[in-house]
């Protein structure tokens, strides 16, 4: 059909417990 | 010496899509990440994973009650399955189990804007979703990183780690076919391009649809504005496809608009990130509106709570104007809310937090964006296939009047909401929100210590 579809599923995200604050997991 | 009550604050979440690698199949989930290029998978024997498979990390963790909340997913998203490792839970690779895998000894080692990184070495296996399958796809197999879960980068080729290991590895700088591109290549889209709707905030599924529009998927008109040259070129130090921001505004509820940026600047949509970053003078102006003092900790404006109910944070893009609900920023903390808008001085990106109000069409061939508003309406799908235009899109009307880069000047020329405005990012009594959103009866801290406030007059930029 020409085209693809991916659901993308939203997960939450498991804190880094060894990172040193919430900075760490706000952007990419 | 004491016990303190810490918090652990959800980070909204991040946006994968499953995929199957090798054979036979290994599951995989990665994020989507439209800003930047390349597919890494964990290494199933990296080090990280191993370290995390054995709580060493936890051990730390006498000192601390952790407290939890748990929100039931349907079950058709999480397995019953028991993870003995975070990264088998979002799954990672192993290539000496997967009799297709091939190494091909190029290596790459990227670094990311929240300073995670991924370095290992290129490879080409079977990569299937559905029942489409991709044959000797090129991506990476990363045994150093401190990721839990892969990437799925599906942005400008010339924004590959390839493009950029000359001096590291002393490899000729080379483009390969990532995702998106392999989709086209391999005859399963006509056009190399995709669309992004991240669906609600509180949804557990989005979509995206590669090689066509779901025209029940938005709201208004779709306009097309062109990505930036600047950050498209082989020498751009930032790739990606950013595109220009004319203004930004916020609409309270009774629609009424408060400008806080006539300042043009170059910005990226990204799914990778999660809040937004916005230039230092405009964020500002955000935060005066709100009455927010800045923390550059929380990397964001702590406000009254009541002050962000009903609100609209409203970007012009050209002659159009996307609105995101302000809520989709704020971090509930303590007595007060965090809006999460960091300022910064290079590198903006709106995140998820106005994704999910937005549907966005990136168009990689014509290197053009189309943006409209999402609607949540449940409609029947109308979906029309990318073959040469964005079917329903329009040429924006200020898609010719876009940011141009002057050396030294990340940003363009312009007024600010109110040219003078209080400067709080050293404000000490705000300086750690989040980390301090509930702490023990009995501790005491210097926080509580009166501040003055730094007031700084800002002339035209």
């Amino acid at each position: 059909n020409s085209y693809v579809k991916l659901p993308v599923q939203k997960l939450a995200n498991i804190p880094d417990m060894d990172s040193q604050g919430a900075s760490d997991i706000f952007k990419r | 010496d004491e016990v303190f009550n810490s918090t652990l604050v959800n980070a909204l979440g991040m946006y994968v899509v499953k995929l199957e690698i090798g054979t036979p199949p290994q599951t995989v989930y990665l994020q989507v990440d439209t800003g930047s290029s390349d597919m890494y998978v964990n290494d199933a024997d990296n080090a990280y994973c191993e370290l995390m498979s054995y709580g060493s990390d936890y051990a730390s963790t006498d000192n601390y009650e952790l407290t939890a909340t748990f929100t039931e997913l349907p079950s058709s998203t999480i397995s019953s399955e028991a993870y003995t490792t975070l990264c088998s839970y979002w799954g990672a690779f192993s290539a000496s189990n997967s009799s297709t895998f091939k190494y091909n000894d190029t290596h790459f080692d990227e670094t990311y804007g929240d300073g995670t990184y991924y370095k290992g070495t290129y490879g080409t296996d079977v990569v299937s979703l559905g029942n489409i399958t991709l044959e000797s796809f090129s991506f990476g197999v990363a045994n150093s990183t401190e990721n839990q879960a892969g990437i799925l980068g599906i942005s400008l080729p010339v924004g590959e780690n390839t493009d950029s290991l000359e001096n590291a590895y002393n490899i000729t700088p080379f483009e390969y076919k990532n995702f998106p591109m392999a989709l086209k290549s391999h005859g399963k889209i006509e056009k190399t391009a995709y669309s992004l709707f991240l669906n609600e905030p509180d949804a557990h599924f989005g979509s995206i649809l590669f090689g066509a529009v779901d025209k029940s998927k938005y709201s208004g008109q779709l306009y097309t504005v062109p990505m930036l040259q600047a950050f498209n070129t082989i020498d751009s130090l930032n790739p990606g496809m950013f595109v220009t921001a004319q203004g930004v505004a916020i609409v309270d509820s009774d629609s009424k608009n408060k400008t806080a940026s006539e300042v043009q600047f170059p910005v990226l949509f990204d799914s990778g990130t999660t809040y937004s970053t916005l230039p230092t003078g405009i964020a500002d102006a955000i935060g005066k509106i709100f009455g927010g003092k800045y923390s550059s900790v929380d990397q964001g404006y702590i406000v009254d709570c009541s002050k962000v109910n009903n609100t609209q944070l409203s970007f012009d893009f050209g002659g159009f104007n996307i609105s995101a609900n302000i809520s989709n920023f704020v971090t509930p903390a303590k007595d007060r809310c965090l809006l999460n808008i960091e300022a910064t001085d290079s590198g903006f990106v709106l995140g998820d937090a106005f994704l999910v109000d937005a549907y966005v069409v990136y168009d990689l061939e014509n290197r053009e964006v189309s943006i409209a508003q999402a609607s949540f309406n449940d409609q029947e799908e109308d979906i029309k296939i990318i073959s040469d235009g964005v079917p329903g899109a329009t040429t924006a009307p200020g898609y010719y009047s876009t940011w141009v880069y002057t050396p030294g000047s990340p940003i363009g020329t312009g007024d600010f909401y109110n040219i003078s405005w209080t400067s709080y990012s050293e404000n000490s009594e705000y300086q750690t929100l989040i980390a301090t959103a509930i702490p023990s009866s009995s501790s005491s801290s210097s926080s509580s210590s009166s501040s003055s406030d730094e007031t700084t007059t800002k002339n035209r930029n």
